[in-house]
């Protein structure tokens, strides 16, 4: 389960901001355009999204905290997930498993697991084995929530193939 | 692969026709392997039906807002419980839903709680009264994003959240 | 009639301006002609632009989905003031909205009143206590509609309205 | 503006229903799928829409009641909408117009303007007078309100032609 997100320069995030899930049902409230959205693009970008437009940008550096009145913009988005690995369920042997995304102003990306460098690949196929993809159906965006039936057959058999 | 595939399907309309009548109080509902041309089994699309309580079978595309997202929260749930995924982040999905509904939502999520962990967005009351724990993310300093953990009596009658208890 | 077209459309751009700081309470929107490769103004798209108060300015896909709703209001209304429609049928477009935003939402409204008639449909207690006139639909008998007319106490918790109002 | 709806045999109302519409704004309320939007697509039918896949269905015949538990399908959909005429802004001279459509299980249709037959287009064509067409803003429906923002820019430009 989620320990932890940690959010640097993401989005509307400009400060560096730790939100620590509990177990159980957490209800993310607040006023419209406050971020609650930019949490979840947080979520799926860490977990490996390689899509600018999932995340309602049209370049991947959008993600950067791009200023305020009181700010200037950020030169780096960071997001780091901490996942509790205590039943082994990511196959890392870890009781924690810290996940960590970074993106530059000049596109310059680099991926931790763990503190170590490693590739966006490498994120991708730890929760791919778990079944969390940034494709399938673990998060369900705003507005998103019927697509199953808005989908063709084709494409509806293709989120099924996923969680077969 | 082709075994896999059909074995994983039969699961979860299983597991969709059960949680269909959880979220409904009622009704039936299906998964249905579209003929395919090739007659093969993985190149056929899939269908989905359903009949909500006290009305007849009619063509999906008549069904109300609530209905739909009810519905595709029951087949989501039935994926869950053909595999278990840690954690769910629902944006917003109980936007189309009356208090009646999102009352049978929260308890069908209570189900898979011991295996699932939520992380539910919204701006129902009734959801957030349902919920284990609050957490509010305000925009005080323009344009700036910042949580604060939040008790039910904090949010006011306009969304707004009190500034007392920030972390 | 390519003048009238750019007559309309300066019209609506003073009016969605207007409207856009009424129901953000600041901030500022237009709406700009593309430019169109025959140079033609009767073939060049039409671009919203918007930028929420306290916010910078930045691509449209990335506002939240309750700015969105409210820019499209704006624009929606902003086409209403300069070709008043007698009547407007809304159809839970409060949706995506908090409790804040529903009251600038219903204040704006009130603005058109006097030369149109609103028809909202809603699942806000908020939208509800706002409105001069509440109409129940309910499905009492499995599958068939009937409509009541419904006080503001009427309508209970559950969304579901009492029956002892049917008229 | 509006006076009444009367609905008979359209869709979920299988009885004839007359909803009365005061001035102001009227919040229509009611549990999910009890038959709000489909007073929605009364009106829009009634005013002349045709596309079956505007009002939800795949045939025109889908608005007809098509039977409950308790009740079998019915023969007919009718729906009646009447409108305050006085300032004569309809053009069309009498103080409360009245706007008729009828289609039967056969596909047969009929339409009628003050109890006098007349076509579909008689009828678009008095409201197309007052800026209220089917495809144009004064009717949004469930989930559409952003389709300003969704549409492309060419189709934006549509939109605002009906409107100049
Ligand atoms: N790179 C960025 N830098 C700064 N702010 C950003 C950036 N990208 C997006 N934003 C801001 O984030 C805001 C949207 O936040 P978000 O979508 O999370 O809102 P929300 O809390 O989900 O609201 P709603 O309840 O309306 O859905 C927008 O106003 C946008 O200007
Ligand atoms: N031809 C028909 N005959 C009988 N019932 C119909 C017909 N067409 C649609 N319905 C029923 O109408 C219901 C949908 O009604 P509607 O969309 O108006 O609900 P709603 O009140 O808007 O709900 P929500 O709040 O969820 O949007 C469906 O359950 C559908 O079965
Ligand atoms: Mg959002
Ligand atoms: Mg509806």
């Amino acid at each position: 389960m989620l320990k932890a997100l940690e959010l640097n320069g993401f989005k509307s995030f400009a400060d560096r901001t730790r939100l620590e899930f509990p177990s159980g049902i957490t209800a993310v409230v607040g006023p419209n355009g406050s971020g609650k959205s930019n949490v979840v693009d947080a979520i799926k970008w860490v977990l490996g999204s390689q899509s600018a437009k999932a995340l309602r940008g049209s370049e991947m550096t959008d993600v950067i905290f791009s200023g305020s009145r009181s700010r200037k913009q950020a030169n780096a988005a960071e997001v780091t997930l901490s996942f509790d690995n205590s039943a082994r369920i990511l196959d890392v042997d870890d009781e924690v498993v810290h996940v960590t995304r970074r993106v530059l102003r000049s596109g310059e990306a680099e991926y931790l697991l763990n503190r170590e460098v490693c590739r966006l690949r490498d994120i991708r196929e730890i929760f791919a084995g778990i079944g969390v993809t940034t494709g399938a159906y673990s998060i369900i965006e705003q507005g998103k929530v019927d697509a199953l039936l808005q989908s063709s057959p084709k494409e509806r058999r293709l989120i099924f193939e996923e969680a077969a | 692969s082709r075994d896999i595939f059909v074995q994983t399907l039969n699961l979860v309309r299983g597991h969709f026709q059960e949680l269909y009548r959880s979220l409904f109080g009622g009704g039936e509902a299906d998964i249905i392997m579209e003929e395919s041309e090739t007659d093969d089994v993985l190149e056929c699309g899939i269908e989905i039906v359903a009949r909500p309580p006290g009305k007849q079978p009619r063509s999906m595309s008549l069904l109300s807002g609530g209905e739909r997202t009810m519905t595709c929260v029951a087949l989501l749930l039935a994926i869950f419980r053909s595999r278990p995924t840690p954690f769910c982040v629902l944006d917003e999905v109980d936007a189309a839903l009356d208090e009646a509904n999102i009352d049978r939502f929260v308890d069908v999520l209570r189900e898979f709680m011991s295996s699932t962990q939520f992380i539910v967005i919204t701006h129902s009351k009734r959801t957030m009264s349902c919920s284990d724990t609050l957490y509010g993310i305000t925009m005080q300093e323009s344009g700036i994003s910042k949580h604060v953990s939040v008790r039910f009596e904090d949010v006011s009658a306009d969304g707004q959240i009190r500034q007392s208890v920030q972390s």
